[in-house]
């Protein structure tokens, strides 16, 4: 399995339905 | 000494194999940089953008075996997503009293925005409004217990 690390993460959700979803960092095979 | 070989070789196959791993995630859309950087840890930097006309979860690669879903976003009836991300939070540890070290590791922020309608979330700090934006920060930790939710409302069509 992975599992995040050090990360930053970002969801922006508008009502008009449009996202923008972003993950900057670290992801660890455990 | 047998025994240390097989150790070393079957060390060296799963190097290989994380190597292959971020290469496969490089070529798919939103990766724009995955580096391995050995020890099984994998540095990410993804984006995408787009329109909620259906769900989403990430991470997901069937090639890379990667099913473990950190975010997950479900549409619920009409006008309203759920926001849920499981890998920032251990909801099955609560009372369990798990050894187990799976997100040990585990260091960061969670950060949702948004300018519809906010009507529900489980974070204890709430909301900060600017204009007409709402932002909830969760932090991730190993100690972290509730894994990140809310429930936003879109704009009804038309």
């Amino acid at each position: 399995a992975f599992s995040p690390g050090k990360f930053a993460s970002t969801l922006t959700i508008l009502a008009d339905r449009s996202f923008t979803f972003s993950y900057q960092g670290e992801v660890i095979a455990v | 000494a047998a025994e240390a070989e097989d150790d070393a070789e079957e060390a060296a196959k799963k190097e290989a194999k994380f190597k292959a791993i971020a290469e496969a995630l490089t070529k798919e859309a939103g990766y724009r940089s995955v580096t391995y950087k050995g020890d099984g840890v994998f540095v990410v930097d993804y984006q995408i953008s787009g329109k909620l006309t259906h769900g989403f979860l990430w991470p997901y690669n069937l090639d890379a075996e990667v099913i473990f879903p950190f975010v997950v976003l479900e549409l619920r009836g009409a006008d309203a997503v759920r926001v849920k991300a499981p890998a920032f939070g251990d909801n099955d540890s609560l009372g369990k009293g798990k050894s187990d070290t799976t997100n040990a590791k585990l260091d960061g922020t969670f950060t949702l925005v948004t300018d519809g309608e906010l009507v529900s979330q489980n974070n204890e700090d709430g909301a900060k409004t600017e204009g007409n934006r709402r932002t909830v920060t969760w932090k991730a930790s190993p100690l972290s217990k509730d894994a990140p939710m809310a429930v936003v409302k879109f704009t009804p069509k038309p």
